[in-house]
């Protein structure tokens, strides 16, 4: 564990609770991506599933627990509670996420480190979570401004990936044989789409004015 | 020397 390692897990956290908590306090998900959140739900579910075989450490299981039941939390929020899912925005949440999820599925099959279900299953997860960011970027754009709840969301999804990629890094030059380009190169892939995003959250915070999206 | 990966990542 470095600090690359935990500073981003903390912020993922972050993410997730500032999330649940909007969600929790003002009842509405204005904003929210459905689709995101479905497809973290399915990243976690996927990516997890030795969580009740391999026991790596009382940090590690407590963080999987965690993340799993809040993105699935969310997921019933958005859907199920009676208040929060009449502000779901769902004729603007239009991304078909089985384009996404196919194409990572076939890839997982493809690129894999062993052919194996939990191996193949944990590929598919890593390519899923790079590209789970877009149906909510696409309702940013398509909301043009958001409010700042969502924003941070948005902005602590891609810091906790930044820093996984220093974390990343560090292990190279700090661990023999540490050499995992699935995990690289899925994680780099999903840095650079919350790119744009950082370049306009920062104009908007230099100019302290609602974050506005290009069209 | 076990292969150090990065499955105890979450």
């Amino acid at each position: 564990m470095n600090i690359f390692r935990l500073a981003g897990d903390l912020t993922h956290l972050a993410s997730v609770l500032v999330l649940l908590l909007k969600i929790h306090t003002i009842k509405s998900c204005a904003g929210i991506s459905l689709k995101t959140q479905e497809l973290y739900a399915i990243v976690f579910a996927t990516r997890y599933l030795d969580l009740f075989t391999t026991y790596i450490s009382l940090y590690n299981t407590l963080m999987k627990l965690i993340f799993l039941g809040s993105s699935f939390s969310i997921v019933w929020y958005i859907r199920k509670h009676k208040i929060v899912r009449r502000s779901y925005d769902k004729d603007q949440d239009t991304f078909r996420h089985y384009f996404i999820v196919l194409p990572c599925f076939v890839l997982a099959l493809i690129i894999h480190e062993k052919f194996t279900v939990r191996e193949v299953l944990w590929a598919f997860s890593l390519y899923l979570e790079a590209v789970a960011i877009l149906p909510q970027l696409v309702l940013l754009q398509r909301t043009r401004n958001i409010d700042n709840l969502t924003g941070q969301y948005v902005f602590l999804l891609g810091a906790y990936r930044a820093l996984y990629i220093l974390n990343w890094i560090y292990r190279y030059f700090t661990e023999p044989h540490f050499v995992h380009w699935i995990t690289w190169i899925s994680g780099l892939v999903q840095t650079l789409l919350y790119a744009d995003f950082f370049y306009y959250y920062f104009q908007s915070m230099k100019n302290n004015g609602k974050l506005q999206l290009p069209a | 020397v076990k292969e150090a990966s990065t499955k105890d990542e979450l």
